[in-house]
């Protein structure tokens, strides 16, 4: 019920999460379900609006950087 | 290559730790691959102090979010030394930077490096080897929800947005899979870890990798 969980808004977060859920743990049929894949249900995470998950836990961006190059870094190294 | 390997059996991989509600993922990698490399020097395994990186880091933004690599470039640059955590806790806050007298202990980066391994992540095993723990920046919408397992889907290589640590890799199963610690609590995932795929560029693990030298 809202008054276990805490407000309103995070017993709503929390129904959108469970089905959240069913969706990621139902791949379609067209790819392979592999042994072993992950599971995703009911974490410390899940009264949390994806919104606010994303805004307080999600905070990297990625650089850009060079490709590879195993000649390179060689280099760079004995350098 | 090893079929299996992973740092956490050298004992050089300090506890899983936990961020809160503040977004500072990029600075507990940068510190985490840090302890790692000391450790594996032969040094004393110790935790040092994420918080400095958070408060200090000018470029990055606190718990707003930064850069592991930007992060690197700094501490590289300035020669920074690191703290141990018990001298700089953890607040989940950003805060004003705290400078201490060269008596104190820390450490400081000799060096990092930081490339796009996509398409090349049997070098990356290599360089997970050569270079120890490695931080990676992924797609992690949908660990949101993860219980356990190995990740295959339901992640872009496109839209990477945390920053996480690889320890190790396991190719001993059907699946082969990157063994990746994450800063959101031992309760989290695997015991604070998550297993991603290998060889497909699942989640972006491959797009931006970098390691940091003691």
């Amino acid at each position: 019920s809202p008054g276990r969980l805490g407000s309103a808004h995070q017993y709503k977060a929390f129904q959108e999460s469970i089905q959240r859920q069913h969706a990621l743990n139902s791949l379609p049929s067209d790819l392979l379900v592999e042994k072993g894949s992950a599971t995703y249900g009911i974490n410390q995470f899940s009264d949390l609006a994806p919104e606010l998950f994303r805004a307080t836990y999600l905070c990297s961006k990625p650089s850009e950087l060079p490709k590879y190059k195993p000649f390179d870094s060689e280099v760079k190294r004995l350098h | 290559l090893p079929t299996r390997f992973d740092w956490r059996d050298k004992n050089v991989v300090t506890r899983v730790r936990n961020q809160g509600s503040c977004g500072g993922c990029w600075a507990f990698s940068v510190v985490e691959v840090i302890e790692s490399a000391y450790a594996i020097k032969g040094k004393p395994l110790q935790t040092f102090s994420a918080q400095e990186v958070i408060d200090c880091s000018y470029k990055d933004g606190g718990c707003n979010g930064g850069s592991p690599v930007s992060a690197l470039k700094w501490l590289n640059q300035t020669k920074t030394r690191l703290v141990t955590e018990s001298m700089y806790p953890f607040k989940a806050k950003t805060g004003m930077c705290h400078h201490f007298p060269m008596s104190t202990f820390g450490i400081s980066i000799k060096g990092y490096q930081a490339y796009s391994f996509r398409h090349k992540e049997e070098e990356m095993m290599h360089k997970l080897l050569e270079w120890g723990p490695l931080i990676a920046v992924v797609d992690a919408v949908s660990w949101q929800d993860y219980l356990g397992g190995i990740i295959q889907h339901h992640c872009s290589p496109e839209e990477s947005n945390h920053a996480v640590v690889i320890t190790g890799y396991d190719r001993t199963g059907d699946i082969p899979y990157w063994i990746v610690r994450n800063s959101w609590g031992s309760t989290w995932g695997i015991d604070g870890f998550v297993h991603i795929k290998m060889k497909r560029n699942v989640c972006g693990i491959a797009d931006s990798v970098a390691a940091g030298f003691v």
